[in-house]
């Protein structure tokens, strides 16, 4: 779930 | 459409549940403002496309709107306050219900098409070049027609995406989790804003209440198409990656090892 994990964990630019 | 000549009450008033939380009105301004914008494949197509190459073109785009697709289900109301496994959950259930849909609206205004973007845009007879593609082509198409027929409007579509996303696990008001009650209270909530604001689309249309309802059965109804055909399609990229026929990678290679045999 990398990728995934991470687009949902990170701020919006 | 029938001209707007009267006004009348929407077929069901909004969910109490749902007070105060959002009106109907509200929820799908911020579900529009939520919605993605337009991509491109950005690829020099060669054109007759072989199997692997058009596999390819279809993945690479696909790649490209899952990262879209995360940012716009952030910005569907209450999914973050949702817990991080819920969210990972129904993501991978339904991302290519998503996809699907978003390909559908797309392509509603062209008859025999696929518009998986503005710069890659198939026929239907293009898909004999991919082994077991043109079934899935013919239901894309089919149920692109009917969303045509039915002249699908843009409120509607965004809620009918909403509550793909929101569906794809069942909320259970009575459920007890390991996590406790609250979890599963907060989907359901969420899903009934979505019903809601479905509701409240349909009865802008000056339609009878009878026609109403009969909209609001004809859209949710269409909804397990799209299911069936997310499902189709998923074997088939599935079947196409153990065949090596393309390489799925990235985003893409979580989002199908969580809906096939192989995945834990």
């Amino acid at each position: 779930n990398t990728k995934l994990l991470q687009l949902l964990t990170t701020k919006p630019e | 459409l029938p001209p707007m000549e009267l006004s009348l009450p929407p077929l069901v008033q909004p969910s109490q549940s749902n007070q105060p939380f959002m009106s109907p009105e509200e929820f799908i301004s911020r579900i529009m403002e939520a919605e993605p914008p337009e991509i491109y494949l950005m690829e020099d197509l060669k054109k007759p496309f072989t199997q692997a190459s058009m596999m390819m073109s279809l993945t690479n785009l696909a790649d490209k709107e899952l990262v879209l697709m995360i940012s716009w289900a952030k910005k569907i109301p209450g999914f973050v306050e949702l817990s991080l496994a819920d969210q990972i959950h129904l993501l991978k259930c339904c991302w290519l219900e998503i996809l699907m849909l978003g390909l559908m609206w797309r392509s509603v205004d062209h008859p025999g098409k696929l518009i998986f973007s503005p710069d890659f845009k198939l026929s239907r007879e293009e898909g004999q070049c991919v082994e077991g593609i043109m079934e899935i082509f013919d239901m894309l198409l089919a149920a692109t027609s009917r969303f045509r027929e039915l002249k699908l409007q843009r409120e509607e579509y965004v809620c009918l995406k909403a509550m793909i996303l929101l569906n794809s696990i069942l909320c259970n008001d009575n459920c007890s989790t390991a996590a406790g009650l609250p979890k599963k209270n907060k989907l359901c909530k969420n899903l009934d804003s979505v019903i809601d604001a479905l509701v409240w689309a349909i009865s802008k249309l000056g339609l009878s209440t009878q026609q109403q309802t009969l909209r609001l059965g004809h859209l949710t109804m269409l909804l397990s198409h799209i299911r069936h055909v997310s499902n189709k399609g998923m074997d088939h990229l599935s079947t196409m990656k153990k065949k090596n026929v393309v390489l799925v990678y990235n985003l893409l290679l979580e989002m199908l090892d969580a809906n096939t045999s192989s995945s834990s």
